[in-house]
């Protein structure tokens, strides 16, 4: 769902 | 999100309040090393840039916020307020030494060559080493406040929280970012002597004393 480089985690 | 990085953040969060709650009753910075939270305050502001403009949660939006707005809070409290108390001859520790291997090694190995990516990767290994100036004051000073100590725990567990999350992403086949599995693996490896002697010592009530 994510696309490759956006970083979910803080 | 899972248990894990849940209390990963939550814990993280628990130290920087444990922190500032520290200076802000005792109106003192006495063996918290300003180096260590100048380094965070670059940590969250490399890797936060994009708070405006990708919105991932409302969760991740307030910390990020948050994590923003008291590590600003504890630098002003140390720099400036009570700046007084702010023990410079024993947080020597040289940053120069982390900060510039930190953006050389952040435009090697990255995982996408744009400003974004390698800001979010320089602060992924500039966090990883950012602790070493507070653990080399507490070893130089010889001992540290059962507060600080707990600060300490506290921030240290919250890595150690986030190697569990992603192994429990892991199993789920969700999608995991090596560079910082590794830096996190190194900065829970940092505290591995501290844990030992908080849980062997601190937690029997005993001052922490490092090894000079």
């Amino acid at each position: 769902q994510y696309e490759q480089h956006e970083h979910d985690e803080l | 999100m899972n248990i894990f990085r849940l209390l990963g953040d939550l814990s993280h969060l628990l130290a920087i309040i444990i922190l500032l709650l520290k200076i802000w009753n005792s109106r003192s910075c006495a063996g918290i090393s300003g180096r260590s939270q100048f380094l965070f305050a670059i940590v969250f502001t490399a890797r936060y840039l994009d708070l405006f403009f990708t919105f991932i949660s409302l969760y991740n939006t307030v910390m990020k916020i948050v994590f923003l707005a008291t590590s600003y809070g504890t630098l002003y409290l140390m720099y400036i307020k009570f700046k007084a108390t702010y023990d410079s001859n024993h947080d020597t520790f040289r940053i120069e030494f982390l900060i510039l291997p930190a953006i050389a090694l952040a435009l090697l190995i990255n995982e996408e060559f744009t400003v974004i990516e390698i800001l979010w990767t320089f602060s992924i290994y500039l966090e990883s080493v950012a602790i070493l100036p507070q653990l080399f004051m507490v070893s130089k000073t010889g001992e540290a406040e059962s507060i600080t100590s707990h600060y300490l725990f506290a921030l240290g567990s919250y890595r150690a929280l986030y190697i569990l999350n992603w192994i429990y992403r892991w199993f789920l086949t969700e999608k995991l970012n090596a560079i910082a599995i590794v830096a996190g693996i190194v900065q829970t490896i940092l505290y591995c002597d501290f844990f030992y002697l908080y849980l062997t010592k601190v937690l029997k009530g005993k001052k922490l004393q490092l090894p000079a």
